[in-house]
């Protein structure tokens, strides 16, 4: 309850006029961003507990843990992710807060352009890789290795529901995957 | 041929040499289309004096009604894949987008990166987005009232009193919520935002959205400090998504561009929410 107030609280001071229109003083906007990182960071634990509980069938395996981490990537905004940069096996759960069925593209920041994608049944799904942009990969402050951005459609997700994806950069790939613009036109 | 194309069975995106988007295909129609980022000027006022104060944060008052091009040739990289097509597009040194069409989709998106905006010429920028289309719209367009329904909009016009405008452009400007729209007997064409941005059509056919702005003096609306985000040195960079409908005005009920743009709307808001977990030490089979 403490994480859901500290967000049902933040919720609130963002119903202020100055936080809707963007009228506040520049220090009060740094807060208000702190207020919602830190609030979405608690939050992340009740997220967590949630997800574990539903993922935790009496089929579970147990060579994986009863408790999983459940990571939010807030700089995806700027195709930034630590976890998916950085380690060649992870899990990608979607949840669709729409009360009707969805697909959606989904793009995943990474380091190489070598990555096999299994639906929820084990099922190899087609991807695509493209460059991040170069004006991206050029900010100044950002801090990220991802190069590429990585693409595959999740199809069918359930309405306020969820579907869990295993992306893993196989061992051996084909070079051919490696994005290259079209031949320019003059 | 020198152009370039992009797009799948519903829409197709056209660019021309100079890098700018020219045509769109769609709907069983191909019609002229163009993009492109311009600015325009704050104004700097004298903020003892109402009728006299400078564009800020609670204002947006441009110098003049010019509008300043950021580029005049864009340089382009094309990515053609199974799931997308991409056009990578540089305006300038702080202007560049990522057209993107996917597969699946009856739509094109726009993914805009601005900024820093820069201020060596001690001029505070405006920046906006521009479609410019061939459709009729008579001074007609429509703006979402908080992503719910669509207020009609006409230019140089208010519902209620006889409006003479002194300040053409600020004073044709809505808040848009999620999307802004235009049509004719036979077109119809919207954007939708990801976030809430000013828009208005200010000729038949065009519409813009202001995307960023760097300003460098108080409006006097109470804010007490210039719109130029000091506490990060260089100034703010802002990236953001449009997508764009095309497509006939009049369709049979059930497909129409609206019902589509509604259902978008609602996935571009509220898109899925990511959790990522580590598997390093977990085969796949292991993991299902």
């Amino acid at each position: 309850d403490p994480h859901l107030n500290f967000m049902r609280e933040t919720m609130g001071i963002m119903q202020h006029h100055d936080a809707v229109t963007g009228t506040e003083k520049q220090k009060v906007a740094l807060d208000y961003a702190k207020r919602l990182s830190v609030a979405l960071r608690a939050c992340s634990t009740n997220m967590r507990s949630t997800l574990n509980q539903l993922s935790s069938g009496k089929n579970r395996s147990t060579a994986v843990p009863a408790a999983l981490e459940f990571k939010t990537c807030t700089l995806l905004n700027i195709s930034s992710c630590a976890l998916s940069e950085t380690n060649t096996r992870f899990a990608l759960t979607l949840y669709n807060p729409l009360a009707h069925e969805t697909d959606e593209y989904i793009r995943i920041p990474v380091a190489d352009y070598k990555y096999a994608v299994l639906d929820p049944t084990g099922k190899s799904l087609p991807t695509q890789v493209v460059p991040v942009p170069n004006a991206v990969a050029k900010i100044k402050y950002r801090r990220s290795i991802a190069q590429y951005e990585l693409i595959f459609l999740a199809a069918k997700l359930p309405a306020v529901g969820y579907r869990t994806y295993y992306i893993e950069k196989p061992d051996i790939a084909p070079d051919d995957l490696k994005p290259g613009p079209a031949p320019k036109k003059t | 041929s020198s152009l370039t194309r992009i797009g799948n069975g519903n829409i197709k995106l056209t660019f021309d040499t100079n890098g700018f988007l020219s045509e769109v295909t769609a709907d069983g129609m191909t019609r002229q289309l163009s993009q492109e980022f311009l600015y325009y000027e704050g104004a700097i006022g004298n903020n003892a004096e109402f009728l006299n104060r400078s564009s800020g944060a609670y204002i947006f008052r441009p110098k003049a009604d010019k509008v300043f091009f950021a580029s005049d040739r864009v340089a382009i990289e094309v990515y053609k894949g199974p799931l997308v097509q991409e056009v990578h597009q540089k305006f300038n040194d702080w202007v560049s987008q990522v057209v993107r069409i996917y597969k699946q989709s009856n739509h094109a998106e726009f993914e805009w990166l601005v900024g820093p905006i820069p201020i060596e010429d001690h001029m505070g920028k405006e920046v906006i987005t521009r479609f410019k289309s061939d459709i009729e719209s008579d001074g007609i367009f429509y703006t979402d009232s908080n992503g719910r329904e669509m207020l009609k909009r006409q230019r140089n016009h208010r519902e209620t009193w006889n409006v003479k405008l002194q300040e053409r452009v600020s004073g044709n400007y809505y808040p848009v919520t999620t999307k802004i729209a235009l049509e004719d007997t036979t077109a119809r064409m919207a954007i939708l935002t990801d976030r809430a941005q000013g828009g208005s059509s200010l000729q038949d056919g065009e519409l813009e959205l202001m995307v960023h702005r760097r300003l460098l003096h108080d409006d006097a609306f109470g804010v007490g400090e210039a719109l130029n985000e000091t506490e990060f040195g260089e100034g703010l960079i802002a990236r953001g998504k449009h997508h764009l409908f095309f497509g006939q005005s009049d369709r049979r009920p059930g497909v129409s561009l609206k019902a589509m743009e509604r259902l978008l709307q609602l996935q571009t808001l509220l898109p899925a929410w990511k959790f990522f977990s580590n598997m390093t030490a977990y085969s796949s089979d292991q993991w299902l």
